[in-house]
């Protein structure tokens, strides 16, 4: 959750 | 997603596709910093490897593969196909000043130390220095085509809206990520100068000329 969260910007 | 960073991408493709546009309608890439192109697609491609691991949406996936492939596209005209146009004489940023440094940093200050984290990081810390061989190209030749300012007010744009999408996720998500916020803010100060020259010459139908 957090991974998606901070690298789901381009 | 938010309307900040949509148009924020947006406005990234759009200054890939004038670039794209320039070189292949006027058959030149006269003006354009190779280099910085270079530093571009060492920085999309650090930064998304991620797409062999990861899948966070289809419009995620489909941006992160055209930036990848035009900013090889964009190298491979410069120094392939339309080689005889390139300037490389007043292009003679030494990209290994930006490079070793982003790797250090990266290396230094991280989230986590795992490869594909600092490889991440390497390439927003790179990323937030990548156009300054271009800007100096600019500031060398001392005026830029006015396609090339266009692309130039796109790109710089791009992370300026970025900058309001974390002011956004920070009050409306709670999420915030300081390394890309420090590296963005970099990156869009350096373009301040150019801002203020797109907007009080170029928007008036003058030619970009720097200061000699």
């Amino acid at each position: 959750e957090n991974y998606i969260k901070s690298k789901d910007e381009l | 997603m938010n309307i900040f960073r949509l148009f924020g991408d947006l406005s990234h493709l759009l200054a890939i596709i004038i670039l794209l546009l320039k070189i292949w309608k006027t058959r030149s890439c006269a003006g354009i910093s190779g280099k910085s192109q270079i530093l571009f697609a060492i920085v999309y491609t650090s930064r998304y490897l991620d797409l062999m691991t990861t899948y966070i949406s289809a419009y995620n996936t489909f941006m992160k593969i055209v930036f990848v492939a035009t900013s090889y596209a964009t190298v491979f005209l410069m120094y392939m196909k339309f080689k005889a146009t390139y300037d490389r004489n007043h292009d003679t940023f030494r990209i290994e000043f930006l490079i070793v440094p982003a790797v250090i940093l990266a290396l230094v200050i991280n989230q986590e130390f795992t490869v594909l984290e600092v490889l991440w990081t390497f390439s927003i810390y790179l990323e937030s220095v990548a156009i300054l061989p271009q800007l100096f190209l600019v500031s060398k030749t001392g005026e830029a085509e006015s396609i090339t300012s266009h692309y130039l007010f796109a790109l710089g744009s791009y992370r300026a809206l970025y900058l309001l999408n974390w002011v956004y996720r920070y009050y409306a998500e709670d999420h915030y990520d300081l390394i890309a916020i420090v590296a963005g803010l970099v990156q869009t100060v350096l373009y301040c100068d150019f801002f203020y020259l797109y907007i009080t010459k170029v928007l008036k139908g003058k030619k970009l000329q720097l200061p000699a």
